[in-house]
C-alpha cells in the first residue's frame, strides 16, 4: 500500500491511497484502502489521512474518520489523535501505521509495525524519509 | 496562507532492519524522496493539494518496490485486483475503485469516479467498464507482473499447503 496526504496555500487538505492488498488473499477481498473513513480520508476542518495495515482493523474501527473525530469532539491534537489511534488498533490486533496532516502544523506518522517506509516535506522543502524506527 | 506540507508512506509492509541490505535501503528512500519531490513541485507553486497527492502516489505506483500498481501483490488466485481512494478535504468530494487491474495508475482511476461519475467506490468489471471510456492509460498483466511478487506468492501458497505456521515478516505479509 502506498498514500499520500497534503495542505496546500490555500488550506485545503488531501489525502489519496493505493493498493495491491496482501499477498494470497482471498479472490475479491478488499481491505481499507478505497473504503472512504477507514484507510482514505480528508476534511478541511480537522485533517487528511491514508493508512495501511491490516486492513479488516482499519475497517471495523474506521480508523481515518477516528481521527477526524478526536480533533473534532475531543479537541485533541493531531498527533494525539493519530498516534492514540494507532495504538488502539494495535491492541485490537490491528498492524500498521498511517499518516496524517491537519489544518496547520506538521504531519503525523505513527506506527506500530516494524516500519513504515515514510517521508514527509515542509514548507522548508526538505525531504526527509524513513524506513524504520530512525 | 497556509503552510504547504506533504507527507507519503510507501506502506508498513517494510522487510526487518536486519534483511534489508545498504543498497536496498537507499534504493527505498530514493524512491521516497522521488514521491516527495514529485507533490512538492505542486505544492512549491501553490497548486492544489488534491494534485500533490495524486502525482506523489503515482510515482509510489509507479515503482515496484511498492505493493501498489506496478508493485501489487498477487491474490491466491495467482491475479492482480487493486483498490485505491482519494479524497478532497475542502467539499469532502472522493472516490474509490476497488478489485480492479488495467490502470496503470489506481489513484487516477479513484479520481476519475470522484470527477466523472455521480458514485463514490465502484468496483469490479463495471468499474474497469467505466474506466475504458475515460482517458486513462491501461497497462497489460505483464506490466504489472513482477517476478518478486511472484516468488512471494508461490512461497505463501506453499506455505499454507504444507500447514506451516505463518512466521512471515511484515514485509511477506503485507506485500
Amino acid at each position: 500500500t502506498v498514500g499520500a496526504v497534503a495542505r496546500d496555500a490555500a488550506g485545503n487538505l488531501a489525502a489519496g491511497t493505493s493498493t495491491g492488498g496482501f499477498t494470497a488473499k482471498r479472490p475479491g477481498r478488499v481491505g481499507d484502502t478505497p473504503i472512504i473513513g477507514a484507510g482514505t480520508f480528508a476534511d478541511n476542518a480537522t485533517c487528511a489521512v491514508s493508512t495501511t495495515g491490516t486492513g479488516e482493523i482499519f475497517i471495523r474501527f474506521t480508523a481515518a474518520s477516528e481521527i477526524s473525530a478526536r480533533i473534532r469532539y475531543a479537541s485533541q491534537t493531531l498527533e494525539q489523535a493519530a498516534s492514540g489511534v494507532i495504538a488502539e488498533l494495535f491492541s485490537n490486533g490491528g498492524d500498521g501505521g498511517l499518516i496524517a496532516i491537519g489544518r496547520a502544523g506538521p504531519p503525523s506518522l505513527p506506527f506500530n509495525s516494524s516500519g513504515m517506509y515514510r517521508g514527509f516535506v515542509l514548507s522548508d522543502g526538505v525531504f526527509r524519509t524513513a524506513i524504520h524506527r530512525e | 496562507m497556509a503552510e504547504p506540507s506533504l507527507a507519503i508512506h510507501g506502506g508498513a509492509g517494510t522487510l526487518p532492519l536486519t534483511g534489508m541490505d545498504p543498497a536496498m535501503a537507499d534504493a527505498h528512500h530514493t524512491a521516497l524522496r522521488a514521491a516527495l519531490a514529485a507533490g512538492w513541485k505542486v505544492l512549491s507553486k501553490s497548486g492544489s493539494a488534491l494534485d500533490a497527492v495524486t502525482v506523489a502516489v503515482m510515482t509510489l505506483e509507479d515503482d515496484d518496490l511498492f505493493n501498489a500498481a506496478r508493485g501489487a501483490v498477487f491474490n491466491a488466485d495467482g491475479k492482480l485486483e487493486m483498490d485505491a481512494g482519494i479524497m478532497s478535504g475542502r467539499d469532502r468530494a472522493a472516490g474509490a475503485v476497488a478489485g480492479i487491474c488495467g490502470p496503470r495508475n489506481p489513484i487516477l482511476a479513484a479520481r476519475a469516479v470522484m470527477e466523472h461519475s455521480e458514485t463514490v467506490l465502484l468496483a469490479g468489471r463495471g468499474a474497469e467498464e467505466f474506466l475504458a471510456a475515460q482517458d486513462i492509460e491501461f497497462q497489460s498483466f505483464d506490466y504489472f507482473c513482477t517476478e518478486r511478487r511472484v516468488v512471494a506468492l508461490n512461497q505463501e501458497l506453499a506455505r499454507r499447503a504444507s500447514g506451516a505456521p505463518d512466521t512471515r515478516s511484515d514485509a511477506d505479509r503485507h506485500g
